[in-house]
């Protein structure tokens, strides 16, 4: 965060967001491992009093006084019940029995999503600059509901419900499980609740790409966000024996490694145990690797942990090279000894050498922190990718947003790399995750709650979408680093965020919580699971026909069976497909006439918009128009992808299509 | 028999007149199938109902319990 206000244009355009009175009057509740009180993020000075909405509490527990809160950090619970009932009690000498954070994952997130203006801030002298959150003066209130065991269910549940209570404006949960219908979602069920209340709930898409179908957090009423890169790298090189170099990236800082090449080892070759490549815990034999530059491959175990692997082993520095799994993403690290992290191309390349020579030798050297990287955003590789694998019809992630080496707020109760045997303390670490885009989306909503409090989470979040980007200043489309070409809709959904363009968007997709209901009847939910979820009695209208396509959502995702014996949807042609989806859009701007403007990859694919015009005359009017997508046969798991656009010449309404053939 | 965290779903328009409070109506349906078992939660504004431990047997008795809409297990969740 001393660069992404920057690369977001919000240091740019100060002059056109939110008076920073409106702003102090949201508030964020954060669902996390708590918060680090005394970081400088949570400094309040210059804050006026708590909104009087808040109903919230500092609640009292070890290490954490209502004290520790202030008109900046307003609000801090804990929730155990559900962990120690599974995992019993809290083992307090690792842990505190309140929201103090002891993990730095709750207070990078927080301070994130609006942390204080900090200048000076820095890892080891990397990435310096002032960091401050999204929403600098928006209130934080923290729901710890993670712990050294997990998040439970129970808990979050719990802490959703209190945040209700509490008058939360926008609640960031940068956490995820695994796949389930959303009447078993706690996470699903607890969003919902949330909307129904106005609570934009921001959650993070997960780290599971590259792989399709890996998406966490897919319910239409969340907004579900991706990873890319910024435009800031720290860079470091690998010279080698025969005198070529190799880039990667490091955030190491201490003690330099000797000023001459060193002897250089392949870790599978310093090992007698299978995957010794990896540099699991014990699995280097000290003596081959003693002194040497240690090779490790990226995977099984956490990328700092290979380092203190090597460094126990006696090892003077590690390379360590990316799989197939990760492609070319540079993710860096605060590494106990001389590191890098390097692409897999890179990777192979410096294998090569040191599995052909007799003699390898290799040296590190760093050189910390370039801006102005290009291209960028990239699609983080890690970035958990669609089809939305409980809804197809809905696309997710829903955007993209900085979540590659960011810098935050940071606990001082252990190290960057959170290792037991990392005794540095730092306030601000560098660290890389959808956890990281998650909240910097949070407080971008904030921003947009405060320049338009009437707005529906849904509004904010379409405001967020139909103004996003995918494409580079120079025109070329944005790229996903797991494989070098060009993203789709299922890597970055609607696009990167661009909340200059988001304060205006001129026309919204809005939804109510009749229309989610009416969705949920499309998925032929029973009254039994829309009671579990909906928390009422909705009965679905047996003589109506309910159809997942007309959700007016800010995106179309559209399935076509491989087999084109059979047709979908209303009107069909011998050899073709046929699907129709319906949208009404609001307008929230100036009066005036938008027109569409369609563009597809393939030819395959016939998309026509009616109307093609649509005119406003006055604010918060509504007008639907209809999408028909016709396509011919294509085989299974082809994928072809668009876009359609209103424009009135000063606005663009864009939403992302993805077609596919199952 | 080993116990599990359950999230237990109330169809509170379902609750009997002679309960004035949800609460109570929610202890009386855990009690129902458990005499030891407590709640670690009752949920207000996410779900009507309530978190507790059960064993596997205790959960499906209480899911045909009248005014239970579904009983789930807990989950758990991880950071990103």
């Amino acid at each position: 965060t001393t660069r992404t206000p920057s690369f977001l244009g919000l240091d740019q355009n100060a002059a056109v967001l939110p008076e920073s009175d409106s702003v102090s009057e949201v508030i964020i509740g954060v669902l996390d491992t708590g918060v680090w009180p005394e970081s400088k993020s949570f400094d309040d000075t210059g804050f006026g009093p708590i909104p009087s909405s808040w109903k919230g509490e500092c609640e009292t527990g070890t290490k954490f006084t209502a004290s520790n809160c202030n008109k900046k950090l307003i609000g801090a619970r804990y929730f155990t019940r559900g962990y120690e009932a599974t995992l019993g009690p809290i083992d307090e000498s690792k842990e505190s029995r309140s929201a103090r954070d002891e993990d730095g994952h709750g207070t990078h997130t927080a301070s994130t999503a609006a942390g204080s203006v900090v200048p000076g801030a820095n890892l080891f002298g990397y990435a310096v600059g002032t960091a401050r959150g999204m929403a600098t003066r928006a209130r934080v209130a923290v729901y710890k509901v993670c712990w050294i065991g997990g998040c439970f269910s129970s808990d979050i549940l719990a802490a959703v419900d209190k945040a209700i209570d509490d008058n939360v404006n926008v609640l960031s949960l940068s956490l995820g499980g695994s796949m389930s219908d959303y009447y078993r979602d706690s996470v699903a069920i607890g969003a919902f609740a949330a909307m129904e209340k106005g609570i934009l709930v921001s959650c993070s898409a997960g780290n599971g790409g590259p792989s399709s179908y890996s998406l966490a957090n897919v319910a239409p009423w969340i907004t579900t966000v991706g990873a890319g890169t910024l435009d800031r790298d720290f860079p470091a090189y690998v010279s080698v024996g025969n005198g070529k170099n190799f880039s990667g990236v490091s955030l190491y800082r201490g003690n330099s490694l000797p000023a001459k090449m060193l002897p250089f080892v392949y870790a599978g070759n310093a090992s007698n145990v299978t995957g010794g490549n990896l540099c699991m815990t014990g699995t280097l034999i000290p003596e081959m690797v003693s002194g040497k530059i240690v090779l490790c491959d990226r995977g099984v175990n956490p990328r700092v942990q290979k380092g203190s692997v090597v460094k126990a082993a006696g090892g003077a520095g590690m390379i360590l090279t990316n799989t197939a799994a990760n492609g070319e993403e540079l993710v860096a690290d605060a590494h106990l000894l001389p590191a890098i992290g390097m692409g897999q191309i890179t990777g192979d390349a410096i294998k090569a050498y040191l599995l052909s020579d007799r003699n390898p030798t290799a040296t590190i050297i760093f050189e910390g922190t370039k801006l102005g990287i290009e291209p960028s955003p990239v699609v983080a590789a890690f970035s958990s990718r669609g089809p939305n694998s409980i809804t197809s019809e809905v696309l997710k992630p829903d955007m993209i947003a900085p979540g590659v080496n960011i810098l935050a707020g940071w606990t001082g109760a252990v190290g960057p790399t959170a290792l037991a045997e990392d005794d540095r303390r730092v306030e601000f670490n560098i660290i890389s995750g959808t956890s990281m885009s998650c909240p910097h989306v949070s407080g971008l909503a904030a921003l947009l709650k405060a320049a338009h409090p009437d707005w529906s989470p849904a509004a904010i979040r379409s405001a967020l979408m139909t103004t996003a980007y995918t494409a580079y200043k120079n025109g070329k489309m944005l790229q996903d680093v797991a494989t070098g070409k060009p993203s789709t809709p299922f890597d970055h959904g609607a696009g990167h965020v661009d909340p200059i363009s988001a304060l205006n968007p001129g026309l919204v997709y809005d939804l109510t919580v009749e229309d989610y209901l009416n969705f949920l009847c499309a998925l032929n939910y029973t009254t039994l699971q829309i009671n579990a979820l909906a928390k009422r009695n909705f009965s679905c209208d047996s003589r109506k026909t309910y159809s997942v396509n007309d959700l007016n959502y800010p995106s179309f995702a559209v399935s076509f069976p491989a087999d084109m014996g059979s047709t979908i949807g209303s009107g069909s042609s011998t050899g073709s497909s046929v699907v129709k989806h319906t949208r009404t859009l609001t307008n929230v701007g100036s009066p005036g006439m938008y027109k569409v403007s369609v563009s597809t990859m393939n030819s395959s694919v016939k998309i026509l918009v009616e109307p093609e015009t649509l005119s406003f005359s006055r604010a918060n009017e509504k007008k639907s128009y209809t999408v028909t997508f016709s396509a011919t046969s294509m085989p299974s798991n082809t994928n072809v992808f668009g876009r359609i656009e209103w424009s009135n010449g000063k606005n663009v309404v864009g939403s992302p299509v993805a077609i596919s053939w199952t | 028999a080993a116990k599990k965290t359950y999230i237990v779903h109330m169809a509170k328009s379902e609750m009997p007149a002679s309960f004035e409070d949800h609460t109570h109506w929610y202890d009386s349906s855990l009690k129902s199938v458990s005499e030891s078992a407590e709640m670690l939660y009752t949920y207000t504004n996410v779900i009507h109902g309530f978190s507790t431990r059960l064993t596997a047997a205790e959960a499906q008795k209480i899911e045909k319990q009248p005014g239970i809409l579904s009983v789930y297990e807990e989950v758990k969740y991880e950071l990103h």
